[in-house]
């Protein structure tokens, strides 16, 4: 899966997200990534996620969703994101992965699996990453 | 207020010969993104050259690189959202389209449906003059595969793909 979210100029917020899907699935399977609220949610009124992992776990907790509704409760993009990824483990076993943004342009990339590439172009630099906790950091 | 574009592979395993090329493919589809906001585009048109990028790029899980289905073909799906307006565009299960996300763009723009599926989908693209391409040039070596390695009875396709928690 990818996916990205972004704010531009004017504070307008948008996301999109784009798979092939789980490995070996079944002819017609759908996962969250075309579902709104689960591969992806935007509202100027909050923010932008775009979601990745295991498909049926993000449904059934409307990860995207979720996550904006924590921020709409005063939570940081990077709480929030936390928040999310944790809940979807402890209430139906998923792993998965994020990318937040709220309207101001503050960012997080965050993810309970062993890796997601990531990587964010603000103010002229560049942040990318690979397992968590990592940034670094090179100019555009 | 700084405009910033975030940009994601696929959360799970990525395999040490294939991680340098995950980040790269990343960075570049940040850049690509951000190109478009210092260029006075908008958010919308950000987040779909970011991802249009990720989908031509084979080392990841979309576009050409999808991974395959129980049949060996490629079935993508893709979304867009709009935060001014909370438009939003999708298709599901859609084959021989190079950049699905382009045409969940579509739907979003010249529809007033939410999503479009497999054939629908197809058809949709079709009428806007959408190009084809061939189901094989969506697919790589790599995921032909991890089709194969996981057509084993006792195989884990999720945990192939998963792997193990952070």
């Amino acid at each position: 899966t990818v996916g990205a979210v972004a704010v531009d100029r004017e504070g307008n917020v948008a996301c999109a997200t784009s798979t092939g899907g789980m490995l070996n699935k079944m002819e017609g399977r759908v996962g969250d990534t075309p579902c709104i609220g689960s591969g992806g949610y935007a509202d100027n009124q909050s923010g932008a996620v775009s979601t990745t992992g295991v498909g049926e776990a993000i449904m059934k907790v409307t990860l995207a969703r979720l996550i904006l509704f924590h921020m709409e409760q005063g939570q940081s993009v990077e709480a929030a994101s936390d928040l999310g990824l944790a809940h979807m483990k402890s209430r139906v076993g998923g792993l998965g992965g994020v990318v937040t943004v709220d309207p101001q342009g503050r960012w997080a990339a965050r993810f309970n699996s062993l890796q997601m590439a990531w990587a964010a172009g603000q103010n002229g630099t560049l942040h990318y990453g690979l397992y968590a906790g990592e940034d670094f950091t090179q100019s555009m | 207020m700084l405009p910033v574009v975030v940009v994601h592979g696929g959360a799970g395993h990525v395999p040490r010969t294939r991680a340098e090329q995950s980040l790269s493919g990343v960075c570049s589809a940040a850049r690509g993104g951000y190109a478009v906001l210092r260029g006075g585009g908008s958010s919308m048109d950000a987040v779909v050259e970011a991802v249009r990028i990720l989908e031509n790029d084979p080392h990841f899980n979309a576009g050409c690189g999808s991974v395959l289905n129980v049949r060996g073909d490629v079935e993508m799906d893709a979304i867009v959202m709009d935060g001014r307006t909370l438009s939003s565009g999708a298709v599901s299960a859609v084959r021989n389209i190079a950049n699905p996300v382009q045409l969940a763009r579509l739907v979003m723009d010249k529809t007033s449906h939410a999503c479009l599926t497999a054939g629908g989908a197809q058809q949709f693209a079709r009428s806007l003059g959408v190009p084809e391409v061939p189901q094989e040039s969506l697919i790589t070596e790599y995921s032909r595969m991890r089709w194969k390695k996981n057509l084993a009875p006792d195989a884990n396709p999720v945990e192939c793909q998963m792997g193990k928690m952070g």
